[in-house]
């Protein structure tokens, strides 16, 4: 990708994630997922993007377009929501964690 | 339908980091953006937009459509339970591009993972390259591709290098049924701006704003819009009674668009351009090639000068052209505007010449008498093997 986009791909594949959403008593309902990006490390916040959510709020989607609702506080989606975040080994091992000789990628078994 | 989710790769694949679980800290907005979303995509006329993630022929219902639309300019902000590796690190994980600091036409790297947490293994933050295609305020616009699954993904730009300019809004745009390759983004600085104003207000989580990335790199002057590339400034906006399209001024009183756009010769059409000033000419339509020409050229004499437009040079030799087409899948219905038709500007350039210098329009009229390999490329037809003729 040239030298330009070095940094770049850098920043985008560190700060890269998934975050998924889930119902703690109907795990057989699946998951909603999105992509995300870790703004800081130490703790882990996560910026992704709100539509996962909808399915969560105790009021409705009606909540996210209540005349000057600019933000909802945590709890104003239900008790049952669990989310889990999952990112790149780039992300994580940030000091010589390399395997030598492993490829970046292969077909695993998906 | 049908992606079952894939379980962390394994030990001799790419090593993940297995989920760690999170908590919701609050769901936040940037209101200019959502301002600019009801402007441009929520009036009565701009109806025929959709963001939904699923092909306009895919089942989805009316009530999870809306849901969608309601949530298009809503992100989230968690924080990882304690004991995550990351946490070893130190310092911010990414800085961020102000509103502004990235011009129209710049380079952006979007990094999201297509269809989310399905297959991480292979689609965790997959990469795609384009330009910040256009502006209104947060509200961005990137070529670069995006596909479902990708929202909330990050956009970085070249410069400042690896700055987080934006995050994925809506992957996929539909116009009247056609999918319009551009990807809707809410810029990274407002947002996170947001985010600090709604963090000051919830005491027990609000010393984390001290933890969001900074602004780095300054702006350059707002609105976004400036001037923009100076080859831009060529574009204009051609109307035709409800039709409308794209076209290049050639010369302060020269615009070729396409056919398709000022069909009829002799027609009146008005010329819109923006730069450097916004101003609408009208024209007559000196030329249009025949419907059966595979050249969709049309010629348009303005009644006035296109003043300060610099004028685009020609090139020696070509590698692009003028979009004549898009190419449309008749099944899905689906138009993909990357995918083009172009005509060479050098097959162009002497026939415009001349009616530019003489008036005279024969080398246009040239252009209804094409080679028969030219037709086939444009009726995307495979080339009709030589038929034998028979000896009988």
């Amino acid at each position: 990708m040239g030298r330009q986009w070095g940094p770049s791909m850098r920043a985008a594949e560190q700060a890269g994630c998934v975050v998924s959403a889930s119902r703690a008593e109907q795990p057989e309902e699946g998951l909603w997922s999105c992509s995300g990006v870790i703004l800081s490390r130490n703790p882990v916040l996560v910026l992704c993007h709100g539509g996962i959510f909808t399915p969560f709020l105790r009021g409705g989607s009606g909540a996210l377009t209540a005349a000057g609702a600019t933000f909802l506080p945590g709890d104003s989606c239900g008790d049952d929501l669990r989310l889990h975040v999952q990112w790149g080994p780039t992300a994580a091992s940030v000091a010589g964690r390399k395997e030598p000789g492993r490829p970046g990628l292969c077909t695993p078994r998906c | 339908a049908g992606l079952e989710p894939c379980k962390a790769a394994q030990p001799h694949g790419r090593l993940l980091q297995p989920p760690h679980a999170a908590e919701l800290l609050l769901l936040l907005s940037c209101p200019a953006f959502r301002a600019h979303f009801a402007r441009l995509f929520g009036s009565e006329a701009a109806e025929q937009w959709r963001f939904a993630s699923a092909a306009p022929d895919e089942e989805v219902s009316g009530e999870e459509e809306e849901d969608q639309l309601r949530a298009l300019g809503w992100f989230a902000l968690l924080r990882v339970r304690p004991g995550a590796e990351a946490e070893a690190a130190c310092g911010p994980a990414v800085t961020v591009a102000p509103l502004g600091a990235v011009a129209k036409g710049a380079p952006l790297l979007a990094c999201g993972s297509p269809f989310g947490a399905f297959c991480p293994d292979i689609f965790l933050n997959t990469l795609s390259r384009g330009v910040l295609s256009n502006t209104a305020g947060p509200l961005l616009l990137t070529d670069a591709r995006c596909l479902p699954g990708t929202e909330g993904g990050g956009v970085f730009a070249a410069r400042p290098a690896g700055a987080l300019v934006a995050l994925v809004a809506a992957p996929l745009c539909w116009k009247a049924r056609e999918w319009v390759g551009l990807t809707l983004l809410c810029a990274a600085a407002p947002l996170l701006r947001a985010a600090r104003d709604a963090l000051a207000h919830l005491p027990d989580v609000a010393a984390l704003a001290a933890l969001l990335p900074p602004e780095v790199g300054t702006p350059r002057g707002l609105p976004l819009r400036g001037p923009g590339p100076p080859w831009a400034a060529a574009a204009v906006l051609v109307e035709f009674g409800s039709v409308w399209g794209s076209g290049v001024a050639m010369a302060p009183r020269l615009v070729v668009t396409c056919r398709h756009v000022a069909p009829r010769e002799m027609a009146k059409v008005l010329v819109h351009s923006a730069n450097p000033k916004s101003v609408a000419i009208w024209g007559c339509v000196v030329f249009a090639t025949q419907e059966t020409s595979p050249y969709d050229i049309a010629v348009v004499s303005l009644e006035e000068d296109l003043e300060g437009v610099p004028m685009p040079r020609p090139a020696e030799y070509f590698h692009e052209g003028i979009v004549a087409s898009n190419t449309r899948d008749n099944n899905t219905g689906a138009t993909y505007p990357h995918l083009n038709f172009s005509i060479p500007i050098t097959v162009l350039q002497p026939a415009l010449q001349r009616y530019h210098q003489t008036g005279d329009l024969g080398g246009l009229r040239e252009l209804d008498r094409t080679t028969e390999p030219v037709r086939v490329v444009w009726r995307l037809q495979r080339p009709l093997p030589a038929i034998p003729r028979s000896k009988l």
